[in-house]
Formats: C-alpha cells, structure tokens, sequence
C-alpha cells in the first residue's frame, strides 16, 4: 500500500517569535540570525513571507526550543533598535504539526488534505511551512492532540498516536 | 572533511503568488489549496506568517511552476471573492536559491552564513523558508547566478554551477 504520507508528528517544544516591520533590505536577515548564532541559540523554522511594498518592511518569524526563549529574548531586546524593529512577539502557546513522507510536494491534493482535515476539526492553521518531504502548520497547543488524532485517521496511519509528540 | 551543506541550487522555473488579507479563521487555506489542487497544480512552497492581530487578516504565499501560472491566475480570479481575499499579487522574476545538507536546522550559524553571504553581495533576501535539511531563499532572478557562486565559496563546494541551476 503507497503511503505518500508516512507519518504524523506534533513538536509542543516550541516558541515562535516574530521580529516586526524591519526594513526590507540585504543585511537585515544576517544581523538577526547573527546574534542568535553568536548566542548558540538553535532555530528551528524560519519564516519571511513577501515585504509590504508601501512602507518596504517586512517580518521575520523564527522557532526555537521554549528552553531557549528567555536568551533569546534577551538577544532581540538588544537589537530591535539597532536592526530598526517596530517589536518583537512572543507565542509560545504553539504547537508545530507536521506530515512528513517522501515526494508530498508534487502531489497536489495531499496539502489540501491536512488543511481540510484541520479545518474540519475547527483548528486555525497560525502557520504553514513546506518542504518536499514535509508541511508543517503551528497551531495552538490546544489543538494539537486533536489535529493529530485527525491526520493520523486521514491518512491510515494506526501508530502510536503519542510516539509521535515531542515536548 | 565534515561538509554540513552538501550543496547550492537555484531553481528559476517558479512564480510567487500571494493571496492577501484573507480571514485568519478555519478553513481559508483549506479552500485555496483543495481549488488549486482540483485543477491539479503542483505546488512547491508554501509560506504563511502569523496574522495581523487588529484585523485578524493573514496573506498566504505559495510558488508554483511557471507554466502553471495562467491556470493558477484563472483559479484564483474565481476563487478570490469566495474566500474574501483583497488581491492576488503575483511575483515572476523569482529565483529559488537554497542550501542543502544532513541536519543543518541545529546548528546555529549556518542560516546566518547563507544571509550574510547575501548580504555581502547586495542581494535582498525576499521570502525564507526552512526545513532540517534545506534553507531557501527567494531572491530576485537576476541576483541567481552571483548568489549561487557566493554560496558555493563560502561553503566550500566545488561542483559544477551550471549544474545546480534549474529553469
Ligand atoms: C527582511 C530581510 O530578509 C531583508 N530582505 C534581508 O535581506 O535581510
Ligand atoms: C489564514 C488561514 O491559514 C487560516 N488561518 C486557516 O486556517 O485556514
């Protein structure tokens, strides 16, 4: 049986941060990643959708595990002014659940069927990261157990539901 | 010699579109997603930041293949309304450029070399989308090639350029 999806997983590990309305220029992504480098803080997404183009700014949104928020916070609260951040904001209610299988990108239809199946379930998808193996939505912790219980029956997957929850 | 990023590529084959101000509420990404699908496009990324809090509106961006663009455009015309999105834009000069390698996303650093690599050259970094083992960048199609050599030196990989470039 071809299983494009091959497992469920949900990361209640995290915290997301979103760094706002920086300039919308090069370097601006190199300081922010810098200092948390020099920090050794571990990030585990990031993302920057498009630039707003009226004011060029834009916002970069990044994970890192919950143990490393208060350094984290730390970092930005002395770089916000130097890389001209309007603020910083914290979530760290999140949950990052994910479908992981080989080739999931060239199939369209599997994406819409994680959106529908959260979205069934009255789960606001906060948001949707992809790669070729695997899509990832944040939601809230609340929802996790549920969205995932969810995916698991949508895509046949009789695993151990809780084998698969970090954190 | 340990090598975390294994590689560069660029892909110049996509289009970025992003459907914005949509209701942050279950079931908008859903209904976007199951619509591209049933004209049966493939999509690569997708890229969705956190909503704006005053008025609980979210953009959603995605790429998809050049040659999808007309069908995706014709989607999207009639699905606008329906889902209560302000505008379609629509982005065609974009270049894909990312690193990949074994489990990168847990070392700190390797996201800030790519950035900062960009930066030095002068090339704005658009959209950012990671995973464990890839971290890519939109950039404008004309900054590919000059991106992709940098990247290629700063990481020591010697292979072929021309190789690592597709569209
Ligand atoms: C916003 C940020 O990513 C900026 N465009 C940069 O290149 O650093
Ligand atoms: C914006 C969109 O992702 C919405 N939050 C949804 O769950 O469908």
């Amino acid at each position: 049986l071809y299983r494009p999806v091959a497992g469920v997983a949900a990361d209640l590990s995290q915290a997301r941060i979103v760094v706002c309305d920086v300039p919308d220029k090069p370097g601006v992504a190199a300081s922010l990643f810098t200092a948390l480098a020099n920090e050794n803080i571990s990030v585990d997404m990031i993302i920057q959708s498009y630039a707003r183009k009226v004011s060029n700014t834009n916002d970069i949104a990044f994970t890192v595990d919950a143990s490393d928020l208060a350094k984290t916070m730390t970092v930005l609260d002395k770089l916000k002014n130097e890389i001209g951040a309007s603020d910083v904001k914290v979530d760290d209610e999140i949950a990052k659940v994910s479908i992981v299988g080989a080739g999931m990108i060239d199939r369209p239809g599997i994406a819409s069927t994680m959106f529908e199946t959260l979205a069934r379930l009255g789960v606001n998808i906060k948001m949707i990261s992809t790669s070729e193996i695997k899509i990832s939505c944040l939601v809230e912790k609340a929802d996790a157990q549920k969205s995932l219980k969810g995916l698991h029956t949508v895509f046949n997957l009789e695993s151990d539901i809780m084998a698969d929850v970090k954190g």
